[in-house]
């Protein structure tokens, strides 16, 4: 079972729309995904087509001691929502005893999965340490901009010190390139630096910038049920090819 | 003196291009502007050209008892800048007696400034609650897409907890959509959405999605010094005009 941490404190590159669509992608490929939503703001959850208040089996209730029960969402699809109590976790966990490893010991009892993958708020508090905890491997989103370079040195930092100190296992597979726009300039001249300064950890499957990925929400479906003949489709299919291991389509 | 917080869990809305151009917009109505970066990320700081690891005076440091002596940046605009120690400061703060008081306190003398704008990371921790209890007012930067309405009400009930238990001077002065591109059907349809639900309280300037502006920051100049003509610059210089109160040009 890979478990992936999709992770990066910058917000808005597309870490939820990752999460949703690798999943979904992975799922096409008949592997049996689970993906966990651990931001308080539930936008995996919703992108899905789940009503955050209505669930009961949360991450916020699983964090708090409940059993895991995934919920089907698409064929090969299952999902742990989150719901907006989760927002008050951080502070909560902050004294536990073991705080860091609370999410890998309450998910340890997961079976019959190939992928888990793990959505992150934007930041690096306890939730996002939590997942570095409980993942096998960590995949980073980065939105083709300029701002977006500017914090990966923080966060290459942050996972050194959780495999150091608390997850000997974890290690960084790869940075996706996400809402690249060939036409414009500033995205030719990111992607080029991140090449240049990160080389083969850079997934070759490049997300480009498609509105279709920003509807695709609003109608509760992973891009593949809402516009499955869309670049957004083609784009997370060849990412999940590549994260599952399966050659290329030349 | 006007302090004013951009504040917005949601990640990559649009806070620190407001914060770095509605304070270089301010200034160019002659009005003085202290921006104060409370990202450990220092987005605003180096948008602005300055080396965050070489600064001292810190938002880190005046957290930590320094006195803030503001940095000149453009005519009539400062920075207090903020550095990668500022990651350490929320789980410093956590046990701190007043620690939701702190900024406020360290900034009570600041004299002869107009406005002060602060930038906040995209979370509702304690660094964001220092910002809602030393502002006056919240301006909510909001990007035009389905995920980003869904957060609001979050933010809403954090802001109105804040006014009831640590600053009842503080109000919400508007909503200020973001990144607005008027040929994206899900675009209009979520400001339909937000003008609304939130009638008087939209900002009428809107900002149009404008790649000048995503360019600025890799120049380290505002958007009225790296590309005075564009529409990015039109727009954040009404909105500059509507936030000072001057009617707006005809
Ligand atoms: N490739 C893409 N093309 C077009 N729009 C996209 C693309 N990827 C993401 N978006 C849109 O950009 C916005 C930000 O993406 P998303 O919410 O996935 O980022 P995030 O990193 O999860 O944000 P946060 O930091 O708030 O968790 C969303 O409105 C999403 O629909
Ligand atoms: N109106 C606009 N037109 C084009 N690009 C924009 C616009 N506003 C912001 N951007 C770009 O979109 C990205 C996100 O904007 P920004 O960093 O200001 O958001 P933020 O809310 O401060 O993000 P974070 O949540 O990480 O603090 C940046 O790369 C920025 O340059
Ligand atoms: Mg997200
Ligand atoms: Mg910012």
């Amino acid at each position: 079972m890979r478990r992936i941490a999709l992770v990066n404190q910058k917000g808005g590159v597309g870490k939820t729309t990752t999460a949703v669509n690798l999943s979904a992608g992975l799922a096409r490929l008949d592997r049996r995904v689970l993906l966990v939503d651990l931001d308080p703001q539930s936008n995996a959850t919703v992108s899905l087509g789940i009503q955050p208040h209505e669930q009961k089996n949360t991450t916020y209730a699983i964090l708090s001691g409940a059993k895991p029960e995934p919920l089907p969402v698409e064929e090969n699809l299952w999902i742990l929502p989150s719901s907006i109590d989760l927002a008050g976790a951080e502070m909560e966990l902050a004294s536990a005893i073991g705080r860091e490893t609370i999410l890998r010991d309450a998910l340890a009892d997961l079976k019959g999965f190939d992928f888990v993958i793990l959505d992150c708020t934007p930041s690096l508090g306890l939730l996002s340490i939590n997942a570095l905890t409980t993942a096998g491997e960590v995949m980073i989103p980065l939105q083709c901009e300029f701002l977006a370079l500017h914090g990966i040195s923080l966060l290459l930092r942050t996972v050194e010190l959780v495999k150091r100190r608390l997850n000997p296992a974890l290690s960084i597979t790869g940075i996706i390139p996400c809402m690249y726009d060939a036409r414009k300039s500033i995205a030719r001249e990111t992607l080029e630096e991140i090449e240049t300064h990160f080389k083969d950890k850079v997934f070759k499957s490049k997300i480009r910038t498609n509105v279709r990925l920003a509807e695709a929400p609003s109608h509760g479906r992973s891009i593949f049920e809402y516009a499955p003949e869309c670049y957004g489709a083609e784009d997370y299919l060849a990412l999940a090819r590549e994260v599952a291991g399966i050659e290329a389509i030349p």
